[in-house]
């Protein structure tokens, strides 16, 4: 199969395996050595490469901001949504002022295949397939949900201590090296500002906490925050989108990803919850790939400019 | 490969509390091994279901007893992936 020479010619309106998106990364990084590198910060279970795409134009561990796609495999939009971004980075940089004011004092931190042993079974084997792929001791179901996984509220209401549910929180806090690898990355650098993970559907824009009914400290903030980026977000195709907190929006989630990152200090950390339209669920047609990643984009320019507004 | 020939996803949708508590507790019926997709939050949001074909009965009879609403958003989960593969093998060529 025709495989692209170079990212211009990657074709970001299909759905794509992981082993074209791993070229992609590497096509990206070849191409634009002074801004993209990509660094591996674990392996999956089945010992595929965690690859996360650094934007640096310098400094040393400077603020950053992190946004992850695909932790649950079978939402291929996001992952799509993540291949777009990482272009859309490199394209926009030096030509629209805002990214690259962000650019030259940020780094931006992009992890496209969060889970890429449960996304490379959605190809060969289930297209229905959400969890990790690890075997669950005595069990005959394998898989842990990585966004129930996480060392926040882990174990409370709001995850499933069966194996074979989809929301199962796994054995313990962190037992997932997919998950494990970020919690280690992200201790290690210290220095995140905005954390984003990025889920499909149901269009929402969901800020902590999902496992406690107590407000996050910060919640005005981030509320009138997501108000805007959600403004933006409509802006370009009139996609409605509801926001607020986890638990007061769609029900009680104990182990997720942004309670853990908010809980880290790491203030504006969001999820997204990118879109349906209506009708198609978890298959949404690839012609509405570009669409949903032009839309989130303006979204995400709006949360990433005001981390960099807002230093603390 | 796992297939999903004559899977339907069901839109449901809720008109008060009752009603989210049965849906609620459609989804605890594991036999029934139905597929949220996207789960119970209020009255005013619609509940996406996937369910196997040989529980398809038991469920829309299940919510039709309780005059519970709701509509066929994928009538054939296994054509609609079929056109996906299809789209992803002919893009790449």
């Amino acid at each position: 199969l025709a495989q692209p020479r170079n990212t211009d010619s990657f074709d970001f309106s299909r759905y794509h395996t992981i082993s074209e998106i791993y070229s992609f990364q590497d096509m990206l990084v070849a191409e634009n050595p002074n801004l993209v590198s990509k660094i591996v910060i674990g392996s999956s279970y089945e010992g595929r490469p965690l690859n996360v795409l650094k934007f640096s134009t310098g400094g040393t561990n400077r603020p950053a901001i992190w946004i992850d796609t695909g932790i649950h495999s079978r939402e291929w939009v996001t992952q799509a949504s993540g291949t777009w971004f990482a272009k859309k980075i490199v394209t926009d940089y030096g030509r629209d002022p805002a990214l690259t004011a962000i650019l030259n004092k940020m780094d931006i931190f992009l992890e496209i295949v969060t889970n890429p042993d449960g996304f490379a079974y959605t190809h060969s084997s289930n297209r229905m397939w959400r969890k990790t792929r690890k075997p669950n001791p005595g069990s005959s179901c394998a898989g842990v949900d990585p966004n129930r996984n996480w060392d926040s509220g882990f174990g409370g209401p709001g995850a499933s201590s069966n194996p074979c549910s989809e929301t199962y929180r796994g054995p313990r806090a962190h037992s997932e090296s997919e998950v494990k690898s970020i919690v280690d990355f992200v201790k290690s650098h210290g220095n995140f500002k905005a954390f984003i993970s990025i889920h499909s559907y149901s269009q929402m824009l969901l800020y902590p906490f999902g496992y406690t009914k107590t407000p996050a400290k910060d919640q005005a903030e981030l509320h009138n925050l997501a108000q805007r980026a959600i403004t933006d977000l409509a802006s370009l195709y009139g996609t409605r989108y509801r926001y607020g907190s986890i638990i007061n929006t769609i029900y009680q989630a104990s182990g997720g990803t942004i309670d853990w990152t908010y809980e880290q200090g790491i203030k504006y950390s969001y999820t997204f919850e990118l879109r349906d339209t209506g009708r198609y669920g978890f298959i949404l047609p690839a012609n509405q790939i570009i669409p949903t990643a032009q839309e989130t984009w303006l979204a995400l320019m709006a949360i990433m400019n005001h981390t960099y507004n807002n230093p603390y | 490969k796992v297939t999903f020939e004559g899977h339907q996803v069901l839109r449901i949708l809720p008109k008060d509390e009752a009603q989210l508590s049965l849906i609620k507790n459609l989804e605890e019926m594991i036999e029934f091994q139905v597929d949220i997709w996207m789960g119970v939050t209020d009255v005013s949001n619609p509940v996406d279901v996937r369910v196997p074909f040989q529980s398809l009965q038991f469920v829309k009879i299940y919510l039709e007893a309780q005059n519970i609403d709701y509509t066929i958003m994928i009538e054939d989960l296994q054509v609609v992936l079929d056109e996906e593969q299809e789209e992803m093998e002919a893009a790449a060529r």
